[in-house]
Order: structure tokens, then sequence, then C-alpha cells
């Protein structure tokens, strides 16, 4: 399920969010839980002047400086995840074993430029 | 399976979408862990806080061992194999704990054998078992060797470096685990007469299970940077 529920309605570089269902793709059964998600994505503007709670780096910052004298030629930083968080999954395998699993990086919680 | 998916699962670290067959029950550690890394996550996933070893995999596998009925000695109550499919660890992912645990079905503490040490021996297999053999060689000289007078509802034992080699498939022959009545023959003649089986707590044996920690270390790229 992807929608587009803007968590404050605001067209800057923000995590939007995005829920992922294992039924959805066909998982549930072997997937124990849980059963889905919120997994999150960032998207929106770094314009200038980049302020504080965009997360920026000193390079986005010069870039939305350039991208402010030069927009034809020089893009927008990326609006991408600068924090993100592990999820665990309970699974069966193969040979019937249960599995706890646990993934790194699965869950966007900040966005930056 | 769709490429979408393929890439979803390669990117969970699995080579295929596992069909199982049965679906076991999940083992009350599993969900107890798996419900306290929910809120909140914890700060390194590929360290398991429970057991103080790196990881970031716990499986359970089930003993596919049989019993061995030789009716000799009698003071021998269980003998069985125990073996453990290591096939689905995966090459890369290295083994950092193995408990065994041993279930019975209850708390047991037979009054007719108040007082009665049983003896369990875990012993390393030499071969596996062949058709109708029923003669199971191993090595004599015990890896487990420990007497209770209590029948406990489980029984834990760290096979970590047992475990290790059974990597290699040709080194994973399993165990041979021995409960018997310690130093005396497994039945008694009653004061009122008729026999008392001193073995009948361990009736209550439910099966053994392995609880294997591993970490992929692909997986851990956080875990490596911050080192």
């Amino acid at each position: 399920n992807s929608y587009y529920t803007p968590i404050t309605p605001s067209n800057l570089c923000k995590p939007r969010r995005l829920y992922i269902s294992f039924s959805d793709v066909g998982w549930e059964n072997w997937i124990i839980a849980p059963q889905g998600y919120m997994a999150n994505y960032c998207l929106g503007e770094c314009p200038f002047p980049l302020t504080a709670e965009l997360n920026s780096t000193n390079h986005a910052i010069l870039q939305t400086m350039v991208h402010s004298l030069d927009p034809e030629g020089t893009p927008q930083p990326c609006c991408v995840p600068v924090r993100l968080s592990p999820i665990s999954i309970l699974y069966y395998d193969n040979n019937d074993n249960v599995v706890l699993r646990h993934y790194e990086d699965m869950v966007v919680d900040e966005c930056g430029c | 399976l769709s490429p979408q998916e393929s890439m979803l699962l390669k990117s969970l670290g699995l080579a295929t979408k596992p069909s199982p067959r049965s679906l076991a029950p999940v083992p009350p550690v599993l969900w107890r862990i798996f419900q306290k890394r929910a809120v909140p996550p914890p700060e390194d996933s590929c360290r398991v806080e429970e057991f103080n070893v790196p990881g970031n995999i716990i499986r359970v596998l089930a003993d596919q061992g049989r019993f061995i009925h030789r009716g000799e000695p009698r003071s021998l109550c269980l003998e069985k194999r125990l073996y453990f499919n290591f096939s689905a660890l995966e090459e890369g992912e290295q083994l950092t704990m193995a408990q065994l645990e041993i279930k019975f079905s209850h708390n047991a503490y037979h009054a007719s054998s108040a007082g009665q040490v049983f003896e369990l021996n875990l012993y390393r297999a030499l071969q596996m078992p062949l058709r109708g053999m029923s003669s199971h060689m191993y090595n004599h000289r015990p890896l487990v060797a420990q007497s209770f007078a209590r029948v406990h509802k489980s029984l834990l034992f760290n096979l970590t470096e047992v475990a290790k080699d059974w990597r290699a498939p040709s080194r994973n022959l399993g165990l041979i685990l021995e409960i018997a009545v310690d130093g005396v023959d497994g039945m008694l003649a009653s004061p009122a007469g008729g026999l008392w089986n001193l073995c009948s707590s361990i009736d209550a044996f439910v099966d053994a299970s392995l609880l294997v920690v591993s970490l992929n270390p692909q997986q851990c790229k956080a875990t490596r940077k911050k080192r």
C-alpha cells in the first residue's frame, strides 16, 4: 500500500508514510510477524536557503545556492533518508525452523538534503 | 517470482521464498525477543543482548534424530540420537552461539523415585545411523555429563563449540543423548510387590531443540562502520 498522506502539509523534504503489507506481496504464509510495517520514504523540496530542520549537509547548502543562481544547470539537492531504524521479522524457513532475523535500516525516521 | 519479489527477498538475505510445510509453534524465547525488539528498536540490531553475543539471526532448529531402543542396560531410561539440520545456515554466516534445550512436559519429581538421581550424558556420534542397525557408534568421552535429582521442565546446554563443527555437513553426525537412573537397575521391587519404574519421570520427555545465533556480516554494515 503506497498512499500519500504527508505528516505535515508541506512540500519540504520530509518523511512520507509508506506502509509495507507482507500479505500484499503474498508472503503471509511464511512470515509469522509482523504482518507489515511502516517503512516510510523521503520526498520534498530542498529549496534555498536550507533551514536547519532540513538536516542538510554543507554540500547541500552549497548546491542550493548554486541552484538558486543557475536553476537550469544545477538541480536541487536530493531529499534522502538520514536516520533509519531496524526491524525484526519472525518467519519459517524452508526447513520449517522458526527464524528471528533483524534487518538494519528498514524504517525511514528522518530525511535530509 | 517477479523480479521485484526476487530483489526484495535477496535484500532480506533470502535466496528463495520459503515454503514451510508444517507451521511449528513459535518458541517462547523467540517471541519474547521479537516483542522486546519491536519498540523501541535496539541500538545494535547485530547483537543479541539476551545472550550477550553478536548476531542478527536466531534460529530454533528442531531435532530430527530417533529414539534408540536397546533395552539394555535397564538402568538406561532414555537413549536418543539428536540431529539438527544445519543446511539452513547460509554461507558467510558466523555461528556465535548454540544452546541445546531438552524439554519435559512438566517438572517431575516422582514419589516412587524420591531422592532418585538421574545421569544425563551427551556423546558425539561417530557415524550416521545405517538403516536397520541398532548400534550407534559414539565417542565414549561424554561432551556433557550431568546428574540431577528432579526432572526440570527444561534443561539447557551450551554446545557452541560442538555446533561450529557441524557447519561441515560431513562432520554433522549429531549426538547421542542418554538419561539413566544413577547406578541402579531401572526397575526395583516395591515394598507392596510389583515393580517401581524409576524411569517413569523420564517419560515426561517432550523433545529437544537447538537455538542457534549467527551473524551475517553482510547485513551488519553499520556495525562494521562503527568498528
